[in-house]
């Protein structure tokens, strides 16, 4: 979007997801599994095979189905220039 | 649970019983097919055809609260760790606190992180080398400095804050700002006979988006639309009744909790004019928040911070992590860390604060000394590891 150019972040809501009964009842456990994973040092030093935009330019089709495998699903994303920040159920 | 995705790397932080090393391999094989980030034949679950060489890989989590409940290779830090191990050549494990109190675990792998290679004949061999991509010396050494990322894990929220979490209290809350509103709106007409607009942003909406819209941009739309409600009815005492849609629906009422608990204020749309807050609360209770923060007069230069809360008594939780600089809010990490424990109120926590080995070591040092006292709290553990290239603090603090 258009927004993202001048830094303005762009938000879009997953309304398929939303729609559904998410419900926490079931929610037990709080403390949470955090992975982190670099493909290199910083967004200065992408090496010459990645695409410009790194990793920011892989699908959310691509994301959602990786994230299939970890159970959760996507609520929504802001996108801006440097980061697309999903949040995600479960 | 949240994911970033930034060009060189990604953060997810998952929680409940999801299965999160199991999309490891996916995400190595889709950086590597997708974004053209060098790859190798590996030795990894899932059949995978190519991975994606990482250049670091961090781990971490709590010691879970129920962890026969757990899924995959998540019931016990033991098969975590050998299913990293399995993947990536020469990691480390760490526990960190007391074993038999609050500890945290760590997985790490050093700078140039290399791929369990697969047990496969020489001509696979060849091919493997093949693929890969000798990352220039130059490239591989571009030093983490400046990165740093703040962890805050609360446990026994106190009661009367955690309420704010749950789908009653914000309902309630959403549905006494729309009532002003609607107040404000027939003042307005009776005195003035003007129509007064909504205050903050414009924000236009397509579809399932919303754009360009600031912080409070849903809950003007969501008292906007209350308001015309109002207005069909105008000969009408009382507006007319919230919306059920409106008064559960889990993106609107998140945004009444950013607001009302104060999280809304930790990086203010006043100082971050292109911060954007996205949350979500479930029903009947339970919150999830992602901040992104792009750092004024630095437009290559965008943050995120999160928060994730579990608030029912018998096992409240509260998570806050930001990777937002210090050097650039020119915030000290102590005020972040009292503000997000105002909130929360927690009887214990316990603090990381994870930071490349740059040139502020004097700085650091002083943030340090004050990150001993926070107020109303005793600090029981502060625990230091150097790990190659990164300074990790994990502090644990109980209730006076």
């Amino acid at each position: 979007p258009s927004s993202l150019a001048n830094g303005t972040p762009h938000l879009t809501i997953n309304k398929e997801i939303t729609a559904l009964d998410l419900d926490s009842s079931c929610a037990f456990e709080g403390p949470e599994k955090l992975l982190e994973v670099w493909f290199c040092a910083s967004e200065q030093a992408l090496p010459p095979t990645a695409s410009p935009l790194g990793l920011k330019v892989v699908s959310q089709d691509a994301w959602k189905k990786m994230l299939d495998l970890v159970n959760c699903k996507v609520l929504s994303v802001v996108e801006s220039r440097n980061v697309d920040a999903y949040l995600l159920s479960e | 649970s949240s994911m970033f995705v930034f060009p060189h790397k990604l953060v997810l932080k998952t929680c409940g019983t999801t299965t999160l090393l199991c999309g490891l391999p996916r995400m190595l094989e889709i950086a590597a097919l997708e974004a053209g980030f060098p790859y190798v034949k590996a030795d990894l679950p899932q059949d995978v055809p190519a991975a994606a060489t990482p250049h670091r890989v961090f781990y971490s989590r709590k010691n879970y609260l129920y962890p026969d409940q757990q899924r995959g290779p998540h019931r016990s830090w033991r098969d975590e760790v050998r299913y990293l191990d399995k993947m990536f050549m020469g990691g480390s494990a760490y526990m960190i606190g007391k074993m038999n109190g609050e500890h945290w675990y760590l997985y790490i792998t050093g700078p140039g992180t290399q791929l369990t290679p697969p047990a496969t004949p020489e001509e696979d061999r060849l091919e493997t080398k093949m693929h890969s991509f000798q990352i220039p010396e130059k490239l591989n050494n571009v030093t983490d400095s400046g990165d740093e990322t703040l962890e805050i894990l609360m446990t026994d929220l106190e009661e009367t804050n955690a309420r704010q979490f749950y789908l009653d209290d914000a309902s309630a809350i959403a549905k006494d700002n729309a009532r002003r509103a609607y107040d404000l709106r027939k003042d307005a007409v009776a005195h003035l006979g003007v129509i007064p607009e909504c205050n903050g942003s414009d924000p236009s909406i397509s579809g399932n988006t919303l754009v360009d819209g600031k912080d409070d941009a849903r809950f003007d739309v969501f008292a906007q639309t209350s308001v015309e409600h109002s207005a069909l009815n105008s000969d009408e005492d009382e507006p007319l009744s919230f919306s059920q849609e409106l008064s559960t629906e889990g993106h609107t009422l998140g945004t009444v909790v950013t607001e009302n608990s104060g999280l809304a204020d930790l990086y203010p749309t006043s100082k971050y004019p292109d911060a954007r807050i996205d949350s979500y609360l479930f029903t009947p209770c339970g919150y999830s928040a992602n901040g992104v923060v792009p750092v004024p007069d630095d437009v290559e230069s965008t943050h995120y911070w999160t928060v994730h809360v579990t608030p029912e008594p018998q096992c409240s939780y509260a998570s806050f992590e930001t990777n937002v600089p210090t050097r650039a809010t020119g915030r000290s990490t102590v005020d972040v860390v009292q503000h997000v424990l105002g909130i929360f109120k927690p009887g214990r926590f316990s603090v990381t604060l994870f930071e490349a080995k740059g040139d502020n070591d004097s700085t650091s040092a002083k943030w340090d000394k004050a990150m001993e006292r926070i107020k109303g709290y005793r600090r029981v553990d502060r625990i230091v590891h150097d790990l190659e290239g990164y300074e990790l603090v994990f502090r644990y603090f109980e209730r006076e």
